[in-house]
């Protein structure tokens, strides 16, 4: 967690979230593209995080 | 009511949003640099959205259940229905639980269970939805080096850092019944 910039999951989830609308899960598929393709450094070292989506929705939910 | 959102309220494959949208934000900001941003970013994100926000900070094991508790029996108070409700927990944790500021642990299925269709009724057939900033454990991904046929046939030079995936992406869980019940 940057101390400044916040988490990298919150900071992504909420910009998708805000600028985009559309069914939640698409969403989240795009916060994930975008957390999967950034490369993070720890300690001087390259690391890779993403999120993980488990859904039981039984319809569309969207978000505007 | 726009006649877009008219036509996708009235939409049997979409759940319905035209009332109530409530989020609660239980977050641990005790050593946690950077939870006041997660916090703000959140806010402005649930004014947008027209979501009710509510924020509660610094909880105990026992707070974040007595938090969610009160958030759900309020809910069961209101005249007016709920279309939805988003729970977003941040905290220190491990696989599957959370750590309140009193060092206890909670698990984070008692907290979801709490708004199931059997506990409660004012979120019945409506969407929960749960955001859970926490680590999970303490491995470290450094990830794996994307092949150039799997990158859209880009030749990378040998002075360039290939680009690299997480190691757990493009896996799509399917299970035949959700944890702790029979498969059929």
């Amino acid at each position: 967690r940057h101390e400044e910039d916040g988490s990298f999951f919150i900071q992504t989830l909420v910009d998708v979230f805000t600028n985009n609308k559309g069914h939640i899960l698409d969403l989240l598929t795009e916060v994930t593209q975008r957390m999967a393709a950034a490369d993070l450094i720890e300690g001087g070292k390259p690391r890779k995080v993403n999120p993980e989506v488990q859904s039981t929705l039984r319809k569309l939910l969207y978000l505007r | 009511m726009s006649s877009e959102e008219s036509e996708q309220s009235t939409d049997l494959d979409a759940y319905d949003m035209s009332h109530a949208l409530l989020a609660l934000t239980l977050c641990n900001t005790k050593d946690r640099a950077g939870s006041e941003t997660d916090i703000k970013a959140l806010e402005q994100m649930y004014k947008a959205l027209g979501f009710q926000s509510t924020v509660k900070r610094n909880l105990t094991a026992k707070g974040f259940q007595e938090e969610l508790e009160k958030f759900r029996d309020d809910m069961e108070k209101m005249e007016d229905p709920v279309s939805c409700c988003f729970v977003v927990l941040m905290a220190h944790g491990e696989e599957g639980i959370l750590l309140g500021v009193d060092g206890k642990t909670i698990m984070l299925e008692e907290l979801f269970s709490m708004l199931t269709n059997k506990n409660s009724l004012a979120l019945r057939g409506k969407p929960k939805v749960f955001i859970v900033q926490a680590c999970r454990g303490e491995q470290k991904d450094p990830g794996e080096v994307v092949r150039p046929a799997e990158s859209g046939g880009n030749v990378f030079l040998s002075s360039e850092q290939p680009p690299k995936l997480p190691t757990y992406t493009d896996i799509l869980h399917v299970f035949a019944t959700v944890e702790g019940y029979i498969a059929y």
